[in-house]
């Protein structure tokens, strides 16, 4: 199971704008 | 016209939506020792395009509810009382939506537009960027 941390991360980097 | 520093002057939206932008912007709000508004905004992005069923999405909200909202930290310090207590309710009960972060949410940008983001096109950070 993913730490909070993780799944906070993965939240927000999933909502960082992408490269063009 | 066009040019992506045309483009981050015109909004933070659009400062937000660039990738360099965003990262310089990050850059900048580090050092002003105020990067969690920043990152509190795009988990509050993430959160919206997660999917409800998934068992992950409830940890995701206490998760951002633990780290930005619950403690003294200087997101819950620009969020109206009312906006925490609706959030800190809707974890409680488990009643867990897609839209529950957007009011706190629309608080932190309405607060980074007014300072964060003017302060930022003056800083000599994106001055020397430009």
């Amino acid at each position: 199971i993913d730490s909070e941390d993780d799944l906070l991360q993965e939240c927000i980097s999933s909502a960082m704008p992408k490269k063009k | 016209p066009d040019s992506p520093l045309a483009r981050w002057t015109k909004s933070l939206h659009s400062l937000l939506g660039d990738q360099d932008g965003a990262h310089l912007f990050r850059t900048f709000l580090e050092r002003e020792k105020c990067v969690d508004t920043l990152d509190f905004w795009f988990a509050c992005n993430g959160f919206r395009q997660m999917d409800l069923q998934d068992t992950k999405t409830l940890r995701v909200a206490k998760a951002i509810y633990k780290r930005y909202i619950e403690n003294n930290s200087i997101v819950a310090k620009q969020l109206k009382p009312a906006t925490k207590t609706y959030i800190r309710d809707s974890i409680k009960k488990q009643q867990i939506d897609s839209a529950m972060f957007d009011q706190a949410q629309t608080e932190i940008q309405a607060t980074m537009e007014e300072n964060a983001y003017q302060m930022f096109l003056t800083s000599d950070i994106y001055l020397e960027y430009v």
